[in-house]
């Protein structure tokens, strides 16, 4: 799917130069299923607003299977393939959810359904919105729902998409564990029945034991060890 | 500490009536060291709210212990009997956090110090942020700062005031696991070495069972139940 080398990332406060991401090199193949984790501060975020086209790196590259045979750079994008990314291969969840305030939960899903070019764009929006348990809270705003209701929200705008890769930013920190499990279990069906890539963020180590045979793990912007499921 | 007696909230949008906190009535005792868990959803942080004199219920009763023999319904404080409250006696750690973007790290944490009128609030506001791991970063803004030193800044903030009762609403849902047992274990010496008493939503099992003897279950904005410590 793509083919992650040296990125750096450097945030700058006056003078100070703060190394987000120190020389990342990362393979994700189709279908893959993987759990990154590491450390408060780390750069996982900011790995994912890279992978995602929402931020843009320092130097390094980052090299896409678009399918179809051609492969492409993002740094190298155009200001409408990038857009393009964005919208239709790139489903993302933000870590803060970032809804749109003045939207309700049904139309915050459906603006990025319509963006995304799927069919049925209304209808999907209610589908996921439902599977997720929020099928009698369509007409709420935000601000009128609970931190794991918002959450799910944040889950069903970027799966509504149907996109090639799924970027998970801390899915499920508001969420008990019932549906914690259950926001896995439908990441993993993603990625083994439908072939769709998934990264996930997570401090989670359970979590990440029990769905994932791969880890990642990030330290000071820097990959530490690629490893299997750590065994107990 | 204090007792509450069939607490109920509701929220009205249109003429639909949604019942989070249907009948709540709990007796936590000074010192007390206790977890809630529930369904997203259920009521935990409207009941935070409500505690912490942020939000008002509907009926019932909340009477606090204000120390000195005085006991009083917080539904019954006056303006300033409540603002009084919120500054010195609570410490309320938001489940968004609710930083103040225009302010720094160090600012944020100060204001509520100066608030609460403890002494060398400057000097106590960088102590806190410094034990927190965020002694590098006093003077960045929220929006420099990952979702997890964002999170430890909201703790700071309540506990710099040295307050009576810290309500935590999912304070380490952003922590890796190193950060989060160093947060369950200075909130647990809190409250037995210094008699605070600390009410600490989660969703997090095994936390809850690792650090306290006492959970209290919501579901549908009622008590389920009020148990000791799960046996595996
Ligand atoms: N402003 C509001 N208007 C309408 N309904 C609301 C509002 N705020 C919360 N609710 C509803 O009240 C119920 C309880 O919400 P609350 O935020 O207390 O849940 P919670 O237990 O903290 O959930 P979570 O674990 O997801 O944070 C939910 O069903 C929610 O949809
Ligand atoms: N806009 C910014 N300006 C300055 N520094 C920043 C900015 N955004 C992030 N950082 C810094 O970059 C580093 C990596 O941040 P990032 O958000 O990627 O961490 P993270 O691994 O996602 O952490 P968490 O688990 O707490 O969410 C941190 O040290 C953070 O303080
Ligand atoms: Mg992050
Ligand atoms: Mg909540």
């Amino acid at each position: 799917q793509f083919v992650a080398r040296d990125v750096k990332k450097s945030y700058w406060t006056g003078d100070i130069e703060i190394k987000a991401l120190d020389g990342i090199s990362l393979k994700v193949a189709k279908g893959d299923f993987k759990m990154i984790l590491g450390p408060s501060g780390s750069g996982k975020t900011t790995l994912m607003n890279i992978l995602g086209g929402l931020d843009s790196a320092d130097s390094g590259e980052i090299i896409i299977n678009l399918g179809n045979g051609k492969f492409k750079d993002i740094r190298k994008f155009t200001k409408n393939e990038l857009t393009n990314y964005r919208r239709m291969y790139i489903g993302i969840i933000f870590q803060f959810y970032n809804l749109i305030p003045i939207l309700t939960a049904l139309e915050n899903i459906e603006l990025a359904a319509r963006f995304s070019g799927i069919s049925n764009p209304k209808r999907k929006s209610k589908e996921y919105l439902s599977e997720l348990g929020l099928g009698d809270k369509f007409n709420r705003y935000p601000n009128q729902l609970s931190g794991g209701e918002q959450q799910r929200i944040a889950i069903a705008r970027a799966l509504v998409k149907d996109p090639a890769l799924i970027l998970a930013d801390e899915p499920t920190g508001n969420l008990d564990s019932v549906k914690t499990n259950e926001i896995y279990k439908i990441l993993k069906k993603l990625s083994e029945d439908y072939n769709k890539t998934i990264l996930i963020v997570t401090h989670d180590e359970d979590m990440a034991n029990k769905y994932a045979k791969e880890h990642i793990h990030i330290k000071d912007g820097r990959l530490i060890r690629n490893q299997e499921k750590i065994e107990r």
